[in-house]
């Protein structure tokens, strides 16, 4: 990570905990997660499903939604 | 709605369910009658039938357990997950898991059981969730009272099931709002860190202004504290803080939390104890007074000194006409007033005191 701020980093693990846990992304070290395609690939098909805004990127609104409490079933897939 | 991969589904309508556990957080009687109310919601609407077991093996296996909770899908302590449940099939096919690490309630004090059970249930029959903010099978949490299933949830399992043969109508949960509907008319309507809220039934979108497509959410998914639907808000930027009124009682809130000492009667802000709802709230920035609509009448409040301004009410249709004798909604914006009446939106000029535009009410929403 570059110098990023502590909550910064809070928001990225709680991210991909939740792509993980709702999107498959698969599992592991994801490089520098912000650049990672698969990561990008998978916030693209939450805010797609959430109908936000497609950005691929982790916005305060995709952020909102990825801390509400929820369900444990994926969003996608198997 | 969406349904799981291969349309995954039940081959016959009389299925079994066992409770095998129960939480510490309700009575067993209280679960037991919870569950069955559940369960009954999916009847209502399909012919799927479901009978009690109490020992052995159920097509529909219920429990409550934590952390690792011997399905390899571990749960995450309080919040977060709530439960999980897997798609019809054998084994554990069916089964539904709910984190006994909430706080299960009854009531809307902490989380619903029977919302979240219902919900459960919906994929145990294979309803995969959706995107649809006013349905069931929305992945997030919300309490709502009332049938819990929406046009949504009902067309997706009698896309799997049928209908009930019985032909009892449902009254589904009314849907989400749509945006660019031309009769829509709004609740109430407020700025807030830079961003537009318009509230509509128990949802609002959320206007950014680099983003033409607002996004819609449900109010208590965001303010789980806040009613169903509000009738007025506005935002005071220069105490960070949107004041929302709902009937007699009004919330002060502060990012996601309630400030302090709040929710307070609308009565402390001075007005007379006539007044049971407030219409239409907007704070004026160039004079720091707050706009209090009411019926056909309007109050002035002095954000500083914390008082109404004397010489109020005053008509609403005197001093502002051209709307009409009543404001829904009511917003700010350099130099202008945005006041909604129904289907319709006025701009007011504050400077040249009248009315120079009349839009459609969901134009705010980029329509």
């Amino acid at each position: 990570f570059s110098s990023s701020s502590s909550t910064e980093i809070d928001d990225y693990l709680l991210a991909e905990k939740y792509l993980r846990q709702h999107y498959g992304l698969s599992p592991g070290l994801q490089g520098s997660r912000a650049a990672s395609g698969a990561f990008q690939t998978k916030i693209r098909e939450m805010q797609k499903f959430f109908r936000l805004k497609v950005t691929g990127n982790l916005d305060e609104n995709t952020l909102d939604i990825m801390k509400q409490p929820r369900c444990g079933v994926p969003d996608i897939g198997e | 709605y969406n349904h799981f991969p291969r349309r995954l589904k039940w081959e016959r309508n009389d299925l079994t369910f066992r409770i095998t556990n129960y939480t510490p957080d309700l009575k067993s009687t209280d679960v037991d009658r919870i569950i069955r109310r559940a369960l009954n919601v999916w009847s209502a609407a399909t012919p799927l039938t479901f009978r009690k077991l109490r020992e052995g093996i159920a097509d529909i296996m219920i429990s409550f357990g934590s952390k690792e909770h011997g399905d390899f899908n571990p749960f995450d302590g309080p919040n977060g997950l709530l439960a999980h449940a897997y798609p019809p099939g054998r084994d554990i096919g069916g089964d539904v898991h709910f984190d006994e690490d909430e706080n299960w309630t009854n009531d809307q004090s902490d989380y619903n059981l029977f919302i979240v059970a219902t919900h459960e249930l919906g994929h145990a029959l294979g309803l995969a969730h959706s995107s649809d903010p006013g349905a069931l099978m929305y992945p997030a949490y919300s309490y709502n009272e009332g049938f819990p299933l929406a046009e949504d949830d009902i067309d997706g399992i009698q896309d799997l099931y049928g209908p009930n043969p019985n032909g009892k109508k449902l009254k589904p949960r009314p849907d989400a709002p749509t945006r660019c509907d031309p009769e829509l008319t709004i609740d109430a309507v407020t700025d807030l860190r830079g961003e537009t809220y318009i509230f509509k039934d128990r949802f609002f979108w959320r206007l950014h202004p680099q983003f033409p497509e607002p996004q819609q959410s449900l109010t208590r998914s965001t303010w789980p504290f806040l009613p169903n639907q509000v009738d007025a808000a506005y935002e005071n930027p220069d105490k960070d803080t949107m004041f929302v009124f709902r009937g007699i009682r009004m919330w002060a809130i502060s990012g996601y939390d309630l400030v302090k000492g709040y929710p307070k009667y609308i009565h402390k802000l001075g007005l007379p104890k006539r007044i049971r709802k407030i219409d239409a709230a907007v704070y004026i920035k160039d004079t720091g007074k707050t706009l209090l609509f009411s019926d056909e009448e309007y109050w002035s409040y002095n954000e500083a000194k914390g008082t109404m301004d004397t010489g109020y009410p005053r008509s609403i249709e005197t001093d502002f006409p051209g709307i009409g004798d009543e404001v829904d909604a009511a917003a700010y914006r350099s130099g202008y007033l945005y006041l909604f009446n129904d289907k319709l939106q006025f701009e007011y000029s504050y400077i040249s005191r009248k009315v120079v535009r009349i839009m459609r009410a969901n134009s705010v929403l980029n329509c």
